[in-house]
């Protein structure tokens, strides 16, 4: 495993998006992973809609059915992967722009641009995180916000932070070795996490957490999908 | 927004210390013009910087407690902890707790060689 990576680098990540005052970052923790798989499997990059998650996907937890997708009401990022697997795929931002509202779903099946062929959970093992992450493309992930309200930059590494209330769903991107801490003038190994704040929260939207230590549950929540191009 | 430098002068002072005219309100303002924000009426201007005071104390916390990272006012500094979830969170919970793995999970990825 290389000791820093960055899918940024190879041109797998779309821009960073905003949910805007809605509870959807679950819709967009799986585009990005939808994304990611379609990039490592095509080498195309293709920014994918938010919106036709927030509209049209209802699927519950079948463990949990009281755990629903309900658009800006919060969902999990494994019931959207079911949804697009018996939805059929998923289309393409500019044809299902993202409204920060839930509407009447206006999926169009002809407009299909990635289908979902499969998905796994991550062990919790931060070592099999990462191959994943590097063999797969960008992973899926629930975290702790607790510490995002009020994140600006650096590598945050919570003395305290509740591992078992993951509220938020992000994507892992990548991972590096020592990310310089200007205040402790430290060195931490950290992940590399593309939020859905847009780009003038955290570092140009990004947030970084210190590896090692599961810390705010970031490896309790890991799945990665697999694609196929819409023929 | 002028009329709003008006000093409260009854007798009826808010629970909170009057924090109009002080310098947080003048970081307020600051906060307001970098994000764009705007409040429809007084009530909602003073409710807004009564918890803009409480999530600067609560930065200087988080700093304390995440040395390594850089804390302070963000674009969600006007909200409330439970407002900021609400609105910009949005993972479900499943099994009456958050996060963990969730049912939904069709296979559990193999396991990778990750020697050396």
């Amino acid at each position: 495993l290389p000791e820093d990576f960055d899918w940024r680098e190879k041109g797998a990540v779309t821009e960073v998006k905003d949910q805007g005052k809605c509870g959807s970052c679950w819709a967009f923790s799986t585009t990005g992973a939808v994304e990611g798989a379609h990039f490592v499997s095509t080498g195309e990059l293709v920014s994918l809609s938010e919106q036709q998650l927030v509209d049209c996907d209802k699927a519950c937890d079948p463990k949990d059915k009281k755990a629903c997708d309900s658009g800006c009401g919060g969902g999990l990022m494994t019931n959207a992967y079911e949804y697009l697997m018996e939805a059929g795929g998923l289309e393409e931002e500019k044809s299902y722009p993202y409204t920060g509202k839930r509407g009447h779903c206006k999926f169009d099946p002809n407009k299909i641009a990635v289908k979902v062929v499969n998905f796994t959970n991550i062990p919790l093992d931060e070592n099999q995180i990462t191959a994943n992450l590097v063999q797969h493309g960008p992973l899926a992930v629930g975290v702790n916000a607790v510490f995002m309200q009020t994140y600006i930059g650096g590598v945050s590494c919570p003395l305290i932070c509740s591992k078992r209330k993951v509220n938020h769903g992000v994507l892992l991107v990548g991972y590096g070795s020592k990310g310089f801490s200007l205040l402790r003038l430290s060195n931490k190994p950290y992940w590399i996490i593309k939020n859905s704040w847009g780009k003038k929260w955290g570092e140009n939207g990004y947030y970084k957490l210190c590896r090692g230590h599961n810390m705010c549950g970031i490896n309790s929540m890991v799945s990665a999908v697999a694609t196929q191009v819409s023929s | 927004l002028e009329d709003l430098t008006i000093r409260q002068v009854t007798e009826d002072r808010r629970v909170l210390p009057n924090l109009l005219g002080t310098h947080t309100e003048t970081k307020f303002r600051v906060f307001m013009s970098e994000h764009g924000k705007s409040y429809a009426t007084r009530d909602e201007y003073v409710h807004r910087l009564g918890i803009f005071s409480r999530n600067v104390l609560k930065a200087a916390e988080h700093q304390m407690m995440d040395p390594t990272a850089v804390h302070g006012v963000t674009r969600f500094s006007d909200l409330t902890e439970d407002e900021f979830k609400k609105m910009y969170t949005g993972v479900a919970e499943v099994g009456g707790r958050r996060g963990g793995a969730v049912g939904a999970v069709r296979t559990e990825a193999a396991l990778l060689e990750v020697e050396g």
